[in-house]
């Protein structure tokens, strides 16, 4: 086809497309390459708040990064999920394919094994991100929430939960509306 | 969350994800981008497909290997996202969410809930700069 190659992406991240182009078309990279550089582009740029190091606190105030990458030609896959302390998750999603015969590492494990291949350990918490987390804890008493069915009520109070002993367990299939830039 | 796909010239697919999830959640919580098949999927004989928005809804229904499989099909890709979108709106019809999917012959499309419109860009071969694409959600 003459339009390629070609790069998509979600939202109107246009320096992640633009870089991720570039790579594959002016720097002789390949689409593997190509999509590595395009998410890596919005981790630095922190694009919309929702990719990179700074924003969307937990519950604790911790920022954590999770990423997959996929070649389809070999059917290679390396990904990690609740990465601590490392800002290029892509990256590190790329050695956990290129170093590996695994699929995905978690946690504090993946930490370790980005740090042993040689990746810089850094805090990713922002001053917004801590202002972020302050204001829904102190003003806010921990609204919005992920829990449910626990004790004291979730819509109520923050923790620390426990299960609630005399509520129902239900399973509400409702889904809470989100911010438009808040999303996975 | 960013979620991308490329294809080169030589006809060989990438996908990839990165997120730094949703706020607030449970430490410990995965989110859909992390996982094969949910956040992006690619295959070169078909296409690739990603997916943003609630990932704890979207997981559930590994929206994009649906995508990729329903191209596999026959459908085009705009045919194909909104079949996974539609499957998962028939459980939570208020879910915030999109797939977007490229094709093995270089054509786009995406779907989307929860949202008026949806947007994503594009750069191809011969433009000079990305375009973005908006669509109406269901």
């Amino acid at each position: 086809s003459d339009s390629l190659p070609i790069v998509v992406n979600t939202w109107p991240f246009v320096n992640a497309t633009r870089n991720a182009f570039n790579k594959m078309q002016n720097q002789g990279g390949t689409c593997v390459d190509g999509v590595e550089v395009g998410c890596r582009t919005c981790e630095d740029e922190q694009c919309d708040g929702s990719v990179g190091w700074g924003g969307h606190p937990d519950e604790s105030s911790e920022t954590t990064l999770d990423s997959l990458i996929i070649d389809a030609k070999t059917m290679s896959v390396g990904a990690v999920a609740n990465l601590h302390r490392i800002k290029n998750a892509v990256g590190v999603a790329r050695a956990v394919m290129n170093y590996t015969r695994h699929s995905i590492l978690v946690g504090e494990s993946a930490t370790k094994f980005a740090l042993d291949m040689g990746f810089e350990q850094t805090d990713l918490h922002s001053n917004q991100s801590i202002e972020q987390w302050k204001n829904w804890l102190d003003n806010l008493s921990c609204q919005p929430n992920f829990r449910r069915n626990v004790s004291p009520d979730p819509s109520k109070s923050c923790g620390p939960y426990t299960p609630d002993k005399f509520g129902t367990t239900s399973f509400d299939i409702e889904t809470k509306k989100r911010p438009i830039k808040e999303h996975d | 969350t960013i979620g991308m796909i490329a294809l080169d010239s030589n006809g060989n697919l990438a996908a990839a994800t990165s997120t730094n999830g949703l706020q607030f959640r449970i430490p410990g919580r995965v989110s859909d981008s992390a996982l094969i098949g949910s956040g992006a999927f690619a295959d070169n004989e078909v296409g690739g497909a990603c997916a943003t928005g609630d990932g704890d809804v979207m997981q559930r229904f590994v929206p994009s290997y649906n995508t990729v499989e329903a191209m596999r099909r026959g459908s085009s890709p705009e045919e194909a996202a909104l079949d996974s979108i539609k499957r998962i709106a028939k459980f939570y019809p208020n879910f915030t969410g999109a797939v977007l999917a490229l094709d093995r012959n270089g054509r786009h499309g995406a779907a989307c809930n929860g949202m008026d419109k949806f947007p994503y860009s594009v750069m191809q071969n011969g433009w000079t700069d990305p375009q973005i694409f908006e669509i109406p959600c269901l």
